[in-house]
């Protein structure tokens, strides 16, 4: 995290806001909701308290405004730059603006108001931007969805390196952003997508390009906003140029960035029984996919689209030398790699054996 | 329409321009003598960019650096006042 230069902060705890506008893209109580949720990210893990009020001298003023609005900081129109907040302090300070022109929404679509005000709040009490991509701080916009967003532990550390703990008891913690070259680092699924391969890990997905040293980090909601944090499972349908994700009971198909409709489904749909509460993993190959879950592993025949007879069968059985629960798999030139904690193990599927072991985080440049 | 003569290099070379001034503080250069040193500004400023975004620090305006700078984003500068 990083403090905003000279470290401007409120002398007090208790602090006043105002709704001075509003966007016509939502109604006024959804706006007032979005903005109590805001405040109470920070007010959970710190002494600060915000009190809505309508008289003129709140501390910080919240409005929606267009292009240039004598701030000498004019918004430039749809997208680019969403909004923009000033450091604590009487008048103008601590107040923050919203580009009247952006879409405001409450839900997946561009742009949820939750996140970006949540964000701007952080500016108005003195926070600048951090450099971690998990952390609200980030200056680039990513859905989150206010009922299950959790602040990072990077924003709570710098909100309370100005205002210090909470008055809570138990001191609240935070996700942390995971890093890809830590010899700990387990993923929770991995699929190919046409040509690249996909890492996912908490709210994080890893994009590796086949050609490219590149490997991009993202939030997973950057490309699919609709989709929950901690997917279990995944794989790609090459035929139908799709890929399954699964999360519990529950699955979703993806092509390209968009999200199919009349998803999510549940996964009773392959003829799971109901003992089967979630998919470890899965991937796909001529025509059959495999889904592992626990020491067992499932065979699904994509052509007749149904679970074909004789399984649940023993994983080790079938692939020698697999005796560990997996947590991702994804298939290569006719070779599995299974991945299960911080090792993967490189099974060639004709030759029925494994061929290689090595470190997870290889496959990350590592 | 009237087609935007700017080249695609024009372009990326205003993408880059506008950002590193909004939220980096590159000085706005006007006369034209500025502007030999202005492309080392222009160079170690992107870099400054590049590292705070963690990607390769080429001094560059590369595909990555780009695709990043499109990105929707707070208003507030990445540092400085």
């Amino acid at each position: 995290f990083m403090r905003t230069p000279g470290n401007p902060k409120w002398e007090k705890t208790q602090l006043t806001y105002r709704i001075v506008n509003y966007t016509p893209n939502l109604t006024r109580t959804d706006i007032e909701a979005l903005i109590e949720e805001a405040f109470k990210v920070w007010s959970d893990v710190s002494p600060l308290t915000f009190n809505r009020t309508l008289d003129k001298e709140a501390d910080i003023q919240i409005s929606f405004a267009r292009k240039d609005h004598g701030d000498n900081s004019p918004f430039d129109g749809p997208d680019g730059i969403l909004a923009h907040a000033f450091q604590p302090g009487p008048g103008i300070g601590g107040d923050v603006h919203f580009d009247a022109e952006e879409t405001w929404t409450k839900t997946p679509e561009n742009y949820n108001l939750f996140p970006v005000a949540a964000h701007e709040f952080g500016h108005s009490l003195g926070l600048a931007h951090s450099s971690d991509p998990g952390a609200l701080m980030y200056p680039n916009y990513a859905f989150s969805d206010p009922s299950t967003y959790t602040l990072h532990q990077d924003d709570i550390n710098g909100i309370q390196a100005i205002y210090g703990p909470s008055s809570n008891p138990v001191q609240p913690t935070g996700p942390t952003t995971p890093t890809a070259c830590d010899p700990r680092l387990t993923f929770d699924a991995i699929t190919t997508l046409r040509g690249e391969t996909l890492f996912f890990k908490d709210k994080y997905v890893w994009r590796k390009h086949p050609r490219l040293r590149m490997i991009e980090f993202n939030l997973i909601s950057l490309y699919w906003p609709s989709l929950p944090n901690g997917i279990q499972a995944a794989y790609e349908d090459f035929d139908r140029d799709l890929i399954f994700v699964f999360k519990g009971t529950q699955y979703w198909a993806l092509s390209g960035y968009d999200t199919q409709q009349g998803y999510p489904k549940h996964i009773s749909n392959y003829g799971f029984p109901s003992s089967v509460q979630a998919i470890d993993a899965a991937v796909s190959y001529r025509g059959k996919t495999y889904f592992f879950v626990n020491y067992q592993f499932w065979r699904y025949d994509d052509q007749s689209q149904s679970m074909e007879p004789g399984y649940p069968q023993s994983i080790e059985e079938f692939f020698p030398g697999i005796n560990s629960r997996v947590d991702a798999v994804f298939q290569e030139n006719s070779f599995f790699l299974f991945f299960s904690g911080p090792r993967y193990h490189a099974f060639d599927f004709h030759a029925r054996r494994i061929t290689r072991v090595g470190k997870s985080n290889r496959w990350l440049n590592c | 329409f009237p087609v935007s003569s700017a080249s695609p290099e024009e372009k990326n070379r205003n993408i880059v321009q506008n950002y590193l001034e909004k939220f980096y503080q590159l000085p706005r250069y006007t006369y034209k003598s500025e502007r030999k040193s202005k492309t080392n500004v222009i160079v170690e400023t992107l870099k400054r960019m590049q590292r705070f975004f963690g990607l390769n620090e080429t001094g560059k305006p590369n595909e990555e650096t780009l695709e990043m700078m499109r990105k929707p984003r707070c208003g507030v500068p990445d540092s400085g006042g």
